[in-house]
């Protein structure tokens, strides 16, 4: 573990409670993708499989637990919630995902570290995490008025992965075998994808101005 | 060994 392994594990765990605060204390998922979040679901399920097989430490189960669990409860609360459920932008969450699954899928069984089970779900966990935000940026983009606790939430989630390849580059540097390519590609093209969208949330804070991400 | 092959990140 290293600090900035430990940090990007904080951005995330601070991206998720963001995200749960808004939803219970505003009573609302508006600005707030669902299909973003069935993926970030998909992701975790099928990224955790050795949950139960491999222990590593109290730290990671605990944290695959509550990244596991805040997920699924995202879900349930944006389908079921009889409050939340009625603000749920659906008209403009409607970005194909089932490409997003198709193509990472069909990635994982090409590029993994080892063919098994395990090991293909986890490559396609990590390529969908790359692609999951992409839903999510749309209905920004869609939705026009950045309402500041989505855009917080897109934000630690960006900074997040900006860590981890920090945290790769650090393990690069100190340890005699680097194996962790898969992880490192998928999250620089991850991080890409929100730094374009940082850019112009940037721009759009300083003229105080709507969001307008390009078409 | 083990360890370099379980994946110890989140």
């Amino acid at each position: 573990m290293n600090i900035f392994r430990l940090a990007g594990d904080m951005t995330h765990l601070i991206s998720v409670l963001v995200l749960l605060l808004k939803i219970y204390a505003t009573k609302s998922c508006s600005g707030i993708s669902l299909k973003t979040q069935e993926l970030y679901a998909i992701v975790f399920v099928t990224r955790y499989l050795d949950l139960f097989t491999d222990f590593i430490s109290l730290y990671n189960t605990v944290m695959k637990l509550v990244f596991i669990g805040s997920s699924l409860a995202i879900v349930w609360c944006m389908r079921y919630h009889r409050v939340v459920r009625r603000s749920y932008d659906r008209e403009l969450d409607t970005f194909r995902y089932w490409i997003l699954l198709g193509v990472s899928f069909i990635l994982a069984l090409v590029l993994h570290e080892k063919f098994t089970l395990q090991e293909v779900f986890w490559a396609f966990s990590i390529y969908l995490e790359a692609v999951a935000i992409l839903p999510q940026l749309v209905l920004l983009q869609r939705s026009g008025n950045v309402d500041n606790l989505a855009g917080q939430y897109v934000f630690f989630l960006g900074a997040y992965r900006a860590f981890y390849i920090l945290n790769w580059i650090y393990r690069y540097l100190t340890e005699q075998r680097f194996t962790r390519w898969i992880s490192c590609v998928s999250g620089l093209v991850q991080t890409a994808l929100y730094a374009d969208f940082f850019y112009y949330y940037f721009i759009s804070w300083k003229n105080n101005a709507k969001l307008q991400l390009p078409a | 060994s083990k360890d370099e092959d379980t994946h110890d990140e989140l």
